[in-house]
């Protein structure tokens, strides 16, 4: 199981439509403060089911889709879609890719997709729970939160090794 | 579910101490129940003492230290119940030199096994990469995602 | 004490105004009262636009804005009320090359009239100094400061 | 005015008594992790004047004495000393140099004293207040502290400009 792409469109500072394809080895994101590294990192996170506004940086879910500049509109709508190679089979279902998607309104509703259909968070959830993928407490580490394990109260650090359990 | 936790905690705790020996070299590391009788209700203590030192308290530890210390933190989970990808965002922006090249070997060895997403602003850190992303804010205040290089090209030195 | 602290207000925040442009070009920055009706007893709010953005969240920053905001706002009060001596330890570390250099023109203003004493990790802040320190810790756990070169020495290229 | 030297002496890693001479410039402290480059910016808030153990990143005052290692045995006593010129007299004493000291017991007990002899924090604080030393809430920076006047509530970042006026 690896990531195959992610495609933002209207997530944060991605007003257009943008898709990074990647390889099963390392990938390094780099560019200026400010250009819109981490905001990739947030999509991922949101994709997976982040619920926490906090955790994106934002005061409210709308604060994810692109607000405008001085060159261009706000947005009404951010999505972000994430293809999981499967052709080792390690997911129950019959396809060699697996498409999820995550799609927010400016009223805050938003709509999950699985392989291009609607479906429930945990519908996603289910369907990754055995792979690994989207157990996003341990495996993502979000800027500046390095060190919230060593911050932590002891039952809290528990969560990290029970999540990965 | 219990024994599946308590397996894991084991594990964890035994790749802690192995990963922080491997960090601090001739330092000693530990993750220790806070309430031994109860284990699966127990909170995660981490005792840290770096190398030729005798202090343990976590909050005393310099800045480096503390980032070298949550790494092994992670390390020892991601050893113990590997999983098939991490993206970790400027984690390394505290290590000296030192320090760096160690971290450095460790992740080599979990890019081996996992797809590894990595965000830094360290150059050092970019020579791991198989593919490189170059990110840029445009004039007209949108992100650009804007070179893609594959592996023969990036790999420096 | 009223006129002492309102004074010292409206300065600070003429300073940030200015310096906030000259470290995010294109950017603006405004320090806004919570309550203006009342100056003496109203809260101090931060407004950061980076050049080419409209939003002014705080939190939505980078984490090298957010670190360049802050030294915005400490550098104006540096301007606004001097202080004979300054120290600063690691504070550059989440700045690209380009803030980086920013940071430092900045700093060089400040080192004409004030003592500054900086920690770092950093090649180019290291050129700034007309004293070096080495910290460095013994076989027997105890820190030691192992050299001092003068400025002549010290200036790289 | 400007600190001449600071000697510390069973301060935090600083088991041995060491001097730093300072001249009016840029100084400018490097060095491995670990190896007491903060501790040395803790040394100069704490003979300023710090109260907070947190701020110093301890747990009680006496977190401040050399702990001891394997080498070498805990010590029982730490001291630092902050030599100020005033050659210009901007400070309302007719000496050339001030000399400030500060230190602890493993009892907890803090004794400051000015050249040389003992005396209140207050007597030093007064001493201070006109020439601009010693406002250390926007005068140091310590690791990690940058963002605290971003993160601070609105009526906390006034005392950053108050500390100043
Ligand atoms: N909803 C949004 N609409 C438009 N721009 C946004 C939105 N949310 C965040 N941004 C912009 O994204 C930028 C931050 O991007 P990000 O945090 O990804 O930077 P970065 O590349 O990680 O930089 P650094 O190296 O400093 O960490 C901010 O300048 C912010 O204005
Ligand atoms: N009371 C004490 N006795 C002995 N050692 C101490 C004491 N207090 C702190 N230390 C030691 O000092 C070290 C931290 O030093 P410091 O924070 O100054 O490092 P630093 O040089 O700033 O490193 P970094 O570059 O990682 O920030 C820790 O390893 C800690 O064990
Ligand atoms: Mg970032
Ligand atoms: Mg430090």
């Amino acid at each position: 199981v690896f990531l195959r792409s992610l495609t933002v469109r209207g997530f944060k500072s991605f007003a257009d439509k943008t898709t990074l394809e990647f390889t099963p080895g390392v990938s390094v994101i780099v560019g200026p403060n400010g250009s819109g590294k981490s905001n990739i990192a947030d999509a991922f996170a949101w994709v997976l089911g982040e619920q926490g506004v906090r955790a994106l940086r934002g005061a409210q879910m709308s604060d994810v889709i692109f607000a405008g500049s001085p060159g261009r509109p706000a947005l009404g709508l951010a999505e972000v879609k994430l293809v999981i190679d499967n052709s080792a089979g390690l997911i129950p279902v019959p396809a060699t890719e697996i498409e999820i998607s995550r799609a927010v309104f400016r009223s805050g509703e938003s709509e999950y997709r699985l392989g291009g259909r609607p479906c429930r968070l945990l519908d996603i959830q289910e369907l990754l729970s055995d792979s690994g993928l989207g157990r996003a407490l341990h495996t993502i580490v979000s800027q500046g939160h390095l060190e919230d394990v060593l911050a932590a109260r002891p039952e809290e650090r528990r969560q990290f090794i029970e999540e990965a359990a | 579910m219990e024994e599946l936790y308590a397996s894991a905690f084991r594990d964890v705790a035994t790749e802690f101490s192995g990963l922080f020996a491997e960090l601090f070299p001739g330092g000693e590391g530990r993750l220790v129940l806070t309430d031994p009788d109860d284990p699966l209700g127990s909170g995660v203590d981490v005792e840290a003492r770096p190398g030729r030192k005798r202090v343990k308290r976590l909050t005393l530890l310099s800045g480096g230290e503390r980032s070298l210390a949550a790494l092994a933190f992670l390390f020892a989970i991601f050893r113990a119940r590997p999983s098939p990808f991490y993206l970790m965002d400027e984690v390394e922006a505290a290590l000296d030199d030192v320090n760096l090249q160690r971290f450095l070997e460790v992740m080599k060895t979990f890019a081996e096994r996992s797809q590894m997403l990595i965000v830094t602003h360290q150059k050092r850190t970019m020579e791991m990469a198989d593919v490189l992303y170059g990110v840029s804010m445009g004039k007209d205040g949108a992100s650009k995602v804007i070179s893609q290089r594959l592996g023969a090209e990036v790999r420096i030195g």
